[in-house]
């Protein structure tokens, strides 16, 4: 249909010859304030009218799923050093599946609101709705997609936007004569539960010798994991021990020097 | 460091036509990650853990996996949050195996797999990418991990 062909890309900039489609653009998901989400599928290199449906999500909150999921971990492409071009990831999923990539919520990479309050005020409640919102709407656009298999994967703060926009969908296939098939979910290094996160967290710094043995005493002692906003003095200990006892790794990798 | 080279490529105008993105001329670039939107996160799950136990009860396929060398949200911090769901073992611990390679342990819990990425950071399809997509595809079919 015409929206979905606006929305082909025929070959991006420094991108080298592929056989499978790809598509991205917009889906407005509150037409009154003007929101609209991003997306950019890249279909399955081999026959993806029989492979399912895999939404990906980055965290942060904040992060897009361009920059990251598509760019340097699952999607079929990475950008070269001089970001002149692109070259082909291997080990891409879209192998094995459709990949829609989401810049969620709206404020994130080139997902916007005309509202400018939106990115002062938005959370988990409202990223969750706009996505299933957008997911709808995208489903309208590719219907040689409504009843395919449909996975929801992420890492990080998306531990969060995963499972919720699960019991969205969830949710939605109650009340709905054409539900989602929804299949199931997977998520990686996910922010799952304040206070188990905060306490694995603190215990992985510990056992893996990045602090010392009085730090570690005094975080267990002095913070209150289940809090969402810690006390200034806990604080300070969490500052002193990624500033003064980690040394100079990768928080995110830490057998790596961090990115300077 | 490659997220640089994001930063640069999705600002290029050619790109940004071609992905027709941005479309209504945002008042920012592009950006890996929105400093404003993070700063100003306005409501947040203290736990998701109740919505797991909501969609295991829908029987929704969950797999859960962490990389073992990331210490912003460790492979300890993800045990401790799974161990408060109190699931049955199916399969019980054992390493996997990809190439010849142990990738990982995993364990099989009622409705739920949950798998270590042996050193993977924070982004593991970027750190393991072979294991992650040997990983991904046992999750699409359902399948335990292989054990050889």
């Amino acid at each position: 249909n015409e929206e979905e062909e606006a929305d082909r890309i025929s070959s991006l900039p420094g991108q080298p010859k592929v056989s499978f489609q790809q598509f991205s653009g917009y889906v407005t998901v509150n037409k009154a304030v003007g929101r609209a989400l991003f997306y950019w599928l890249t279909e399955a290199v081999h026959d993806p009218l029989s492979k399912p449906l895999v939404v990906w999500l980055n965290g942060g909150p904040g992060c897009s799923s361009v920059a990251y999921g598509a760019s340097e971990e699952i999607g079929p492409f990475r950008i070269n050093k001089t970001a002149s071009g692109l070259y082909l990831n291997k080990f891409s999923w879209n192998s094995v599946a459709n990949l829609l990539f989401l810049e969620t919520p709206a404020g994130v990479g080139f997902s916007y609101s005309n509202r400018s309050s939106d990115v002062l005020d938005t959370g988990d409640v409202r990223t969750a709705m706009d996505s299933l919102e957008f997911l709808l709407g995208w489903m309208n656009r590719f219907p040689r997609f409504k009843h395919r298999e449909v996975y929801l994967t992420g890492e990080s703060y998306a531990g969060h936007y995963v499972p919720q926009l699960a019991r969205e969908i969830t949710k939605y296939n109650k009340r709905s004569k054409h539900p989602i098939n929804l299949k199931g979910f997977m998520v990686g290094n996910a922010v799952t539960d304040n206070y188990y996160d905060n306490l694995g967290t603190v215990t992985y710094w510990w056992s893996h010798a990045m602090i010392s043995d009085k730090t570690y005493q005094q975080l267990v002692n002095t913070c209150d994991f289940r809090r969402q906003k810690e006390s200034d003095e806990c604080e300070s200990l969490y500052s002193y021990a990624m500033d003064q006892e980690f040394g100079n790794i990768d928080q995110y990798n830490i057998y790596s020097p961090p990115c300077n | 460091c490659t997220e640089k080279y994001a930063e640069i490529y999705y600002n290029r105008p050619d790109v940004q036509k071609e992905l027709h993105a941005n479309v209504t001329n945002i008042p920012y670039k592009w950006t890996a990650c929105s400093e404003v939107l993070n700063r100003n996160w306005n409501d947040s799950d203290v736990s998701v853990l109740p919505i797991y136990r909501e969609m295991l009860a829908s029987g929704l396929r969950i797999w859960v996996f962490s990389g073992d060398v990331d210490s912003v949200v460790p492979v300890t911090a993800t045990r401790f949050s799974l161990a408060n769901l109190k699931l049955e073992t199916k399969i019980p611990w054992y390493p996997w195996y990809v190439k010849k390679q142990v990738g990982g342990w995993t364990e099989v819990y009622e409705g739920l797999t949950f798998a270590t990425v042996r050193g993977a950071g924070h982004e593991v399809p970027l750190f393991k990418p072979r294991a992650a997509l040997q990983l991904f595809k046992s999750f699409l079919k359902g399948d335990p991990l292989p054990r050889s």
